[in-house]
Parts: C-alpha cells; sequence; structure tokens
C-alpha cells in the first residue's frame, strides 16, 4: 500500500515557528530604514519537498512594528513592539525559503507595510495623537527645531539627521506635534558646526556613533519643546565592556 | 423533469458519533496572535 501523505505542516508547529523567526532575523538584518519588525502571527505556510532532506517553505507573515530603530543595538527580543493606540504599524511579508539538512535559507522576500486606518484609533482612543506624513511642513519644522535645540545644550558632537522615523500630531486639546529620528555624531562640537557646517563629516560606521532622538513640540496654547537624543553608544540597560573588564 | 434525492438525509445517517470528550484538532493556519491584531 502506498504510504500515507504526511500531516499539513502547521503555522503553529515548532519548525515554522523556527522557519519564521529565521525569516524575520533575515528582513531586519536587511532593512536600513524605520523600524525592526516583531513576528505578530505566521497566516501561513506551505511546504514542498524537494528530496530527502530538502524542501521549499512559503511563509506569510504579518509583522508589527517595534519601538526599536534598525540602527538600535537592542536585540530584538527586547525590542517592544508599538501598542495600538501608538498607531501600530504592521508589515506584511511572504518569503521563500530552503531547508536542506535541517539549515534554512532565504531564496527571497517581499514585504510592504501599511498603518493601522485612523478610524480605528480615533475609534478606541479618540484623543491619541495620529500618524502623520514624514515630509509634512510641521513634522519637519519640528525636528529640525529639535535637533538645534539638543546639539545647542549638549558639549559633544555635533548630531546630523540621518531620517525621520516617525511622526504624529495631535490637534486636541493641545496643538503637538511628536517626531522620532535618527541621528549620526560628526566630528564636529556644535560651536565648530555654527561656524563651518560643510567641515562636518560623519564619524566612521560604528554602531555606538548612531543614535536616536525623540521630541515633542506644543505649539498651542503655549509653545513648549522637550527633545533627548541618545547615541547608542550610551543606551541603558546594553553593557559596553571597557578594556580590561571581565566581558563574560 | 428534476427528482430530489434525499442525499443529505443519507449523509446524516452515514455519520460516525464522535466519542465523548472529543476535541477537533485546532486548524493548521493561521497561528496564535503573538501581540494583537490591526
Amino acid at each position: 500500500a502506498p504510504a500515507a501523505p504526511p500531516p499539513p505542516v502547521g503555522c503553529d508547529d515548532p519548525e515554522t515557528e523556527a522557519a519564521a523567526e529565521f525569516a524575520v532575523n533575515y528582513i531586519n538584518d536587511h532593512s536600513h530604514h524605520g523600524y525592526k519588525f516583531a513576528l505578530n502571527r505566521i497566516e501561513q505556510v506551505r511546504v514542498l519537498p524537494q528530496g530527502p532532506n530538502n524542501e521549499i517553505i512559503f511563509l506569510e507573515l504579518d509583522l508589527l512594528e517595534t519601538t526599536c530603530h534598525i540602527l538600535s543595538p537592542t536585540p530584538l527580543a527586547n525590542c517592544t513592539v508599538r501598542s495600538f493606540t501608538e498607531h501600530a504599524v504592521e508589515g506584511d511579508c511572504d518569503i521563500k525559503l530552503q531547508k536542506v539538512n535541517g539549515q534554512l535559507s532565504i531564496l527571497g522576500t517581499k514585504c510592504h507595510s501599511h498603518a493601522d486606518s485612523s478610524e480605528d484609533i480615533q475609534r478606541v482612543c479618540p484623543d491619541c495623537p495620529l500618524l502623520a506624513s514624514l515630509n509634512d511642513t510641521e513634522v519637519l519644522a519640528a525636528v529640525t527645531a529639535a535637533l538645534n535645540d539638543y546639539n545647542s545644550k549638549t558639549p559633544g558632537a555635533y548630531l546630523r539627521l540621518l531620517e525621520i522615523g516617525r511622526a504624529r500630531k495631535q490637534f486636541h486639546p493641545v496643538h503637538v506635534v511628536a517626531v522620532e529620528f535618527a541621528v549620526a555624531a560628526t566630528n564636529c562640537t556644535a560651536e565648530e558646526a555654527k561656524a563651518n557646517l560643510e567641515a562636518c563629516q560623519l564619524l566612521p560606521e560604528d554602531q555606538s556613533n548612531f543614535g536616536f532622538c525623540t521630541a515633542s513640540i506644543v505649539t498651542s496654547p503655549s509653545q513648549e519643546l522637550q527633545a533627548d537624543c541618545q547615541l547608542y553608544g550610551h543606551q541603558p540597560g546594553i553593557t559596553y565592556p571597557h578594556q580590561g573588564q571581565d566581558t563574560t | 423533469s428534476v427528482a430530489k434525492r434525499a442525499v443529505a438525509e443519507v449523509a446524516q445517517h452515514d455519520k460516525v458519533p464522535r466519542p465523548v470528550g472529543f476535541v477537533p484538532p485546532p486548524p493548521p493556519c493561521p497561528g496564535k496572535i503573538h501581540h494583537f491584531k490591526i
């Protein structure tokens, strides 16, 4: 009698979860913009046997944006997924993998992301700020003001904008623009940059020379600016061993 | 003319009764939601 076909592979099977984790790490490692994404749900899995110990795996994954910028050294496992009320962003990915003798490799990925609808957020949280366009005039002004403010008050390296990651606007009860952006340290101080900005060069691409800023600007009823930047080299919770220090 | 056949009734009679306490297996996909569904 012919052998019975193998039972269908389930989305919650350990092998599928392992393939999904491998795929999410690959996607984050090969992304250079925005934030790290975390697995939310495995939507579909299909396995095509190719021969002994060789199979092709197709995965459909539902991902969610985390608060970790893609340049952050924080491991994905320690990154917090954005809450629904922060105007969550979802990623949908189709991935093709190969598994040979238990070893996974990626053959192709195709992802696109989209934010949750504003109506959904407002239904649950009417006062929550909503995502704004990254090239919105108020957003650009807020990022410039925040970076200038931070650079003028900080004696360390002059920071330059790498990219704006997120922006949200709220109109009631106060008018607030909240922004998040990635920065890179230069070889200048703020004073040197004021004298000759062109001469300020980005430091060599070391992870500790990148950083991340959050800022909020209230324009009504009164003006108020709060900006905070953190270089990843000095990120709390991550220990960077010094010379001679036990690195266990 | 079209003759009506009692297919549904026959199928009902052929149905094997499930043992007491039987829990159907979960659908293989989609998987569990780790955080929340948008």
